[in-house]
């Protein structure tokens, strides 16, 4: 007889299409909602513009943007920073405790 | 200070990438 199904073919409409989002998200906490029109959380905003407003040409230092930050924990400005600089936005200079912004100038 | 340049460059071209 005929043969009617082909067992195993290579079937057609899957849908599990894996959406092209960003996978960015370093770190452990994904639940930061506050997202603003440029796509960073409003942690890393805060954080990326006082890297912008130092005019310093070595930069601003971790420990400057605690002390100016003093609502946000070590531990979320360190993200903020590693996720800055993955996305070119800001680079590290004298040492890995300084940032400088890219788009300042 | 040479690092900073070099950094900068790097950034600079990780920016441009990341961008869409």
């Amino acid at each position: 007889g005929k043969p009617q199904t082909m067992p195993g073919a290579r079937g057609g409409m899957t849908s599990d299409i894996t959406p092209m989002s960003r996978p960015a998200m370093g770190g452990g906490y994904a639940g930061a909602n506050d997202m603003t029109n440029n796509g960073l959380s409003a942690n890393q905003n805060q954080v990326l513009s006082l890297i912008r407003s130092c005019p310093d040409p070595q930069g601003i230092s971790i420990q400057d943007l605690k002390q100016r930050l003093s609502g946000i924990s070590l531990t979320v400005i360190k993200q903020a920073v590693e996720f800055l600089s993955n996305e070119g936005h800001i680079f590290s200079t004298i040492d890995e405790d300084h940032f400088k912004s890219t788009d300042s100038d | 200070l040479d690092r900073i340049a070099r950094n900068k460059r790097a950034a600079l071209e990780r920016l441009s990438s990341a961008q869409t």
